[in-house]
């Protein structure tokens, strides 16, 4: 498989909807 | 001209990305939900990074990660279970094997027990389980940062009987089938690295928050534990399984968490349970899920941009083997049909810097010694839904100094992967 990876994903805003199926990306999360 | 370098290149300082000296808190507010502060293992955040002389070097964080990717792969190809026998355990468990550890570069920090004892855990997408080390540490326990959780000295803590349906929901957790000490059920977890850690398997209460307690919550107290855990206290496992904390936390949180992960010079992040605070400008993306590998979260990447062109690569590239997100792993890795052009479009457009030898897995590199700013492509991926993801500079280099700054990307060895 590809993996998407840590580094690439800092300083992202990671969402994870497990039950509603639906992963969520923002820019600038940590900031 | 200057349009283009700025739509489409970030203008970076080569000292943002090398390791920072201080802390530099978040001043975002994350306290309306069940927060935690997430912080690099090896920055300056991490009271774990005090331990200097243990920290791994790049070159070790880069093997280790490729040892994470082989048995993720591993496990991924369907192969028969790898009958490994933990012979220096007293309760010999069969392990298949699970992910490995890599470098386990972020931790949070949970309370466990009556009255409430501190840990430092790694942070981990790519695994279901949670287990800390436990005094008396019967066989052994390696060095960690927090004092060792105590479980005769918690009001809460109670062992899980062999004959529940909690032991037996141990199998899936952990890909091993669990063991039974006397009455008590015991686990066993061994990672594709060969770190491994087995005890007793009990409930206790968990505190994320002072207002988000959760009493008997299950994991296990480790008695024998080995392997790259670093300074930590053992593991969270925010996988799909039965026994994740995502899903023991579900009747509050229904399945929904994010977390941001700093970059690794920045300051700290977080991880936060619930719906409440998440930001309004998500884009979202499918959520798969692959019946024969359960705990992975699958997505659906479709293309990928450098400099703001989208890359020629066939859709079946990534369709063939499909793709997961991993918070454990720390490189992103490729289909060589995908990798090959995104290397290829950023050797092109980063051609006025002169290159340097490989990092371990990393075969685009620099040396940027003599730069104090430099211009990057910038790199957005495309996923299923029509989303555009852009990648922070930080996202795009990894840099072991200033005079080997590489390509963070590397490709799998067959298209297959």
């Amino acid at each position: 498989v590809g993996i998407f990876g840590n580094v690439q994903q800092q300083t992202l805003n990671v969402v994870y909807d497990v039950a509603g199926g639906k992963l969520g990306f923002a820019s600038a999360g940590c900031s | 001209d200057e349009s283009t370098l700025k739509n489409h290149f970030h203008t970076i300082q080569i000292s943002s990305l090398l390791p920072a000296s201080v802390c530099s808190p978040s001043t975002k507010d994350h306290s309306k939900g069940a927060s935690l502060k997430v912080v690099h293992k090896h920055g300056p955040c991490s009271h774990l990074s005090k331990e200097k002389a243990n920290a791994a070097t790049v070159t070790q964080i880069l093997t280790r990660d490729e040892s994470r990717v082989n048995s993720i792969q591993s496990r991924l190809s369907f192969n028969l279970v790898q009958k490994n026998t933990l012979k220096n355990s007293k309760a010999s468990i069969p392990a298949k094997s699970g992910s490995s550890i890599g470098s386990g570069n972020y931790i949070v920090t949970i309370g466990l027990g009556t009255p409430k004892k501190d840990l430092s855990l790694i942070f981990d997408t790519g695994s279901d389980f949670t287990w800390t080390q436990c005094e008396p540490c019967a066989r052994y326990c390696y060095s960690q940062q927090d004092p060792t959780f105590d479980p005769s000295l918690s009001k809460t803590y109670k062992n899980i009987t062999c004959n529940s349906a909690q032991c037996s929901a141990l199998g899936s957790a952990t890909s091993a089938s669990p063991g039974c000490a006397t009455t008590t059920c015991v686990y066993g977890i061994q990672y594709g690295d060969s770190s491994y850690s087995v005890g007793f398997f009990g409930s206790e209460t968990l505190t994320l928050t002072p207002s988000d307690i959760f009493p008997n919550f299950l994991f296990g107290c480790g008695q024998n534990n080995r392997g790259l855990f670093g300074a930590s206290a053992g593991l969270i496992g925010l996988g799909r399984d039965s026994l994740s904390i995502v899903s023991q936390t579900a009747s509050k949180y229904g399945k929904f968490f994010s977390y941001c992960l700093p970059s690794r010079s920045s300051s700290d992040g977080y991880l936060a349970f619930g719906k409440e605070g998440t930001s309004g400008a998500l884009k979202f993306t499918p959520l798969l899920s692959n019946s024969q590998n359960p705990s992975f979260y699958f997505i659906d990447i479709t293309g990928i941009k450098v400099g703001g062109t989208t890359l020629s690569i066939s859709q079946s590239v990534f369709k063939t083997a499909g793709a997961i997100i991993d918070s454990g792993t720390v490189i992103t890795r490729l289909p060589p049909a995908a990798y090959t052009p995104l290397r290829t479009a950023f050797r092109q457009q980063m051609k006025q810097y002169p290159m340097a030898q490989a990092l371990s897995i990393l075969d685009t590199c620099y040396d940027l010694s003599k730069y104090s700013t430099v211009s990057i492509p910038k790199i957005s991926f495309l996923f299923g839904g029509n989303v555009e993801v852009p990648l922070a500079a930080n996202g795009i280099l990894y840099a072991g100094s200033a005079s080997q700054v590489c390509l963070a990307f590397a490709g799998n060895s067959a298209a297959s992967d």
